[in-house]
């Protein structure tokens, strides 16, 4: 009788952690600001095992996994004049990761590794200047735009196994700033871009060729793609909006799935991602993996959607340390990451 | 989704995107 009475109410309580089991927490106690979390495959002594990164504005620090969930910080990189903006993992690497320097914009982009002889820390500089979106793909590759408008460029950059050398190709350049990239999932060798004029892009990345522009309307303005999915013949691409309106019949959608047929550039909605009634917040930051997205909101809230069910089924309230800040979908296992700016992480299974 | 929204559907066009691009 309460649920008829109150279905939204009681729809909420339940979802409060949802799917999530906090299993562990990681305290920096570095003064710093913590901007950003990921996880990396590294080997150590002969084992290879998953360790989580922890960017901080000037160090970033790996952590290795000890018994009953519990982690030690192992290594740190110190950064002296550029302050760290993001974690770029490289997935489907070991012992490699990359960063993003900048203040307001990406300046810097390293690689971080462990020399093999010594095991010293190192780092190298991949790609300088004015860089507008990067992202680390399969088969230790990473691409990034990077100039303005009259000298635009998209480059893709191979690693070798040990990260000191690399191999870089250039990508036709759509002419426009690149706000995002994502995988296709399914097709290994397509690359897909939004841009800050509403256009999705596509690229072959093994040939370098832009294959198609498509407009996708003034309601996506400055949208991010996070992932993309071929099937049947047609791109279902998961787009965000941090700078999108509300849209009264719709909620307050914070990811939206649509689908685009590539060969005739023509897309239709399929479906929003809203928040639950109640709850109130634009995208801020979040991450998919598979069916699973997660976004933090700017009232402090994290939120889960499983894009095949459609509809939230988490939220992780702003706890007493304060609101959250940043979120990532663990790379090796179903985990998920949540930080704060005072340095704490939480690792929850999902 | 339906071809009346989306026009004909390849199952190939990634192919045929590319032969038809620019190199």
């Amino acid at each position: 009788k309460v649920a008829e009475e109150h279905p939204d109410e009681i729809w909420c309580d339940s979802l409060k952690l949802g799917n999530l089991q906090l299993v562990s927490k990681l305290k920096n106690p570095s003064d710093s600001c913590s901007v950003d979390v990921s996880t990396v495959w590294w080997e150590g002594t002969g084992s290879k095992e998953s360790r989580i990164i922890t960017a901080c504005e000037f160090t970033v620090s790996l952590w290795k996994s000890l018994d009953n969930w519990q982690w030690r910080k192992v290594y740190t990189w110190h950064f002296t004049e550029i302050p760290v903006l993001q974690i770029i993992p490289l997935w489907d690497t070991c012992n490699l990761v990359c960063v993003a320097l900048g203040h307001l914009e990406i300046r810097e982009i390293r690689l971080l590794f462990c020399s093999d002889d010594d095991e010293c820390l190192k780092q190298s500089l991949v790609k300088s200047g004015n860089i507008k979106a990067v992202l680390g793909l399969r088969h230790k590759r990473l691409v990034c735009s990077n100039g303005t408008l009259h000298d635009h460029q998209v480059d893709l950059m191979t690693f070798s196994g040990s990260g000191r050398s690399k191999e870089k190709r250039t990508l036709m350049s759509p002419e426009e700033t690149i706000l995002a990239f994502a995988e296709v999932q399914g097709m290994q060798d397509a690359l897909l871009g939004t841009t800050l004029m509403s256009n999705i892009v596509i690229w072959n990345l093994k040939t370098g060729q832009l294959l198609k522009k498509m407009q996708i309307g003034n309601s996506y303005q400055a949208s991010i793609c996070h992932k993309a999915y071929s099937d049947m013949g047609l791109l279902f691409v998961v787009l965000s909006h941090p700078h999108g309106k509300e849209i009264e019949s719709m909620g307050s959608p914070i990811f939206r799935l649509i689908a685009i047929n590539p060969k005739t550039a023509l897309s239709v909605d399929v479906r929003p991602y809203s928040l639950p009634q109640g709850h109130t917040g634009r995208f801020l930051d979040g991450e998919v993996k598979d069916n699973l997205a997660a976004a933090v909101l700017t009232s402090g809230t994290i939120a889960v959607w499983d894009l095949f069910l459609g509809h939230c089924t988490a939220l992780l309230l702003p706890n007493s340390d304060g609101n959250w800040s940043f979120v990532k979908w663990s790379g090796t296992d179903s985990c998920l990451l949540a930080g704060q700016k005072n340095g704490s992480v939480f690792v929850y299974s999902y | 989704c339906s071809e009346s929204d989306l026009g004909p559907i390849s199952l190939n066009w990634f192919e045929e995107l590319t032969s038809e691009a620019p190199p």
